[in-house]
């Protein structure tokens, strides 16, 4: 399984619609300060489901949808859909191809969408919880806290307490 | 149950040991037990000591051995237990040419079978991308996308 | 006491705004009193919006533009109030190339009047020293000290 | 008034007696990682009257002196001096240089100099917070928070409470 292609809309600096494609490699993203680098990470936290709005950077829920600027009305809505590629069979739905997706409205509502069909967060929660690799060995990525590494956070895992850090290693078990 | 956990413990510990050694030849980076008795609630604990240094504690490590040391523990972890996918953003910022050069060879390494994406300023670690985007921020305050080559990026400290 | 702050406060917050448009090539910074009623106690808020930009919290600048607006304060309490000396451990480790390059500008102008010393990887911001010195560990794991010329750093992203 | 010269025995990674003289403009120390830059400016902040032991990243007081290496037995004492130029008559002495020297011994005892005299520690702050330059403005430096910015600790200005930010501006004033 991989990030196949993630498609941001209206969620925080990207006001429209853009497309990031995926190799099974290395992707680098690069950029001034200030540029939207950072956001990206934020956007494939937050379509898996993250509701800590400390590592979304958002203090409320309306934070995440694209706030308008000098030259553009704000959005009124954010939306995310990760697209993940699923031939090997990690995750247990019978598609290639997985595609995940998220959207929050002004009105403070979300949704939550597994192949365009309306889903309970708790379904997208499960389903990844639920992957594993064909040779039996869990999935250690979305909720499992080192699968993504937010900016300045790196030292975080030397700071833990030791029962947080045994939880570190429980998810690679 | 402890069972499994203690087998990963294991490995989770040989793999931050060998990391640690790699990136700092030489050396010792442990994970101990709290509690040796009783692995159903046993904590774990760091302890990390670059080479020809006297055991401190982690807060006495500098920047860099920091930031070091905490790829080191995630690298073992994900080499334990392979991540479909891994995002990392700037955590090469604090360290030296040297360091972040010892980084992308273990990344190198690590991508055959994690999917990596990297925020990065680091030229050294554009160099070993498969695909670069370029971000930046429109005259409408927007961030824009572009799908780039090495060669479109300016010489110097980074994109 | 108070006619004494007020006229500080307004001097730094000149600079700050004066600073971080240098930096941001525009956009507003702003200090501003929490109670106008009551000089004696009232506290210092700051709000920043790069140009173009909503006004958001301070929370969701980036890890660049915090770092920048940050020093543009720092900046501006040098100017008001000149110490005869500053130290910086590497506030430049977040900044791109550009950023860098307009951090360097600021620190050659104060640095008629305040004495830096400055801790840095980025070659840009060495290169307009006027002295530096090369720190690195001796093979006893004990640190050793070198006076050195720009002609002795290696190429490439920093000393 | 600027920063002289500043010798350092055995504080923390520094054995031997090194010394840095510094001119009044800009001075740029450079190094691989955990080669002892930061030490320096924690040298700095020590000999100055710190007593914070976060800032010094120190837990306890003996934590500043050099622990000892595979190759070098621990040193029993940590010596900082700071030489400073007063031709300009900031600090209220008759002297043209001025050197503030701090140690501290394993046994836990610390000493404070200010040229060679012992003192107290009340005394090296008192000196600093009388300092002033010729035209009347006070001195900046030293005790003031904004004299001495610790590594990735820059942004700390942008996260004080507002009552603590005012504090940083009554210092400017
Ligand atoms: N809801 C929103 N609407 C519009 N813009 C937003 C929103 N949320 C965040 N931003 C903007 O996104 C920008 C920050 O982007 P980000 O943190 O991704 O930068 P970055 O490329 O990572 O930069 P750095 O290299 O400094 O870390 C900020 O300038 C902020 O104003
Ligand atoms: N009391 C002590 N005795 C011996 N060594 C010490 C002592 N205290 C700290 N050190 C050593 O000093 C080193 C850190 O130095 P410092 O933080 O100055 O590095 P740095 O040059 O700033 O590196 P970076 O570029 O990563 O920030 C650590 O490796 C630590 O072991
Ligand atoms: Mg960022
Ligand atoms: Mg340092």
């Amino acid at each position: 399984m991989y990030l196949k292609r993630l498609d941001v809309a209206g969620f925080k600096s990207f006001a429209t619609r853009t497309a990031f494609e995926f190799g099974q490699g290395l992707t680098a993203i690069v950029g001034p300060n200030g540029s939207g680098k950072s956001n990206v990470s934020d956007a494939l936290r937050w379509v898996l489901g993250e509701q800590s709005g400390r590592l979304l950077r958002a203090r409320k829920l309306e934070d995440v949808i694209f706030a308008g600027s000098s030259k553009r009305p704000p959005a009124d809505k954010a939306e995310v859909t990760l697209t993940l590629d699923n031939s090997a069979g990690w995750l247990p739905l019978d598609f290639s191809e997985v595609a995940i997706s998220r959207r929050a409205y002004r009105s403070g509502e979300s949704d939550y969408l597994i192949n365009r069909k309306r889903v309970r967060l708790r379904d997208v929660q499960d389903l990844l919880m639920r992957a594993s690799a064909p040779s039996g060995a869990r999935m250690g990525a979305g909720q499992n806290s080192y699968a993504i590494i937010g900016q300045g956070l790196v030292e975080t895992v030397l700071n833990l307490r030791p029962e947080e850090r045994r939880q570190l290693v429980e998810e690679a078990a | 149950m402890h069972k499994r956990f203690e087998a990963t413990f294991g490995q989770v510990a040989e793999g931050f040991e060998q990391y640690f050694q790699a990136f700092f030849g030489g050396g010792h980076a442990r994970l101990v037990l709290t509690d040796g008795e009783n692995l159903n609630t046993a904590g774990v604990d760091i302890s990390a000591q670059p080479p020809g240094k006297r055991l401190q504690s982690l807060a006495q490590l500098s920047g860099g051995e920091k930031a070091l040391t905490a790829v080191a523990l995630l690298f073992a972890l994900l080499q334990t237990s392979p991540s479909p996918f891994c995002v990392l953003d700037e955590v090469d910022a604090m360290l030296d040419d040297a360091n972040v050069g010892r980084f992308v060879a273990a990344l190198q390494e690590l991508a055959k079978r994690t999917q990596f994406v990297v925020i990065t300023h680091n030229r050294k670690t554009i160099e070993v991308s498969d695909a670069i985007y370029g971000v930046s921020m429109g005259l409408d305050s927007a961030s824009r996308v572009l799908s780039l080559r090495l060669a479109d990026l300016p010489a110097g400290r980074q994109a």
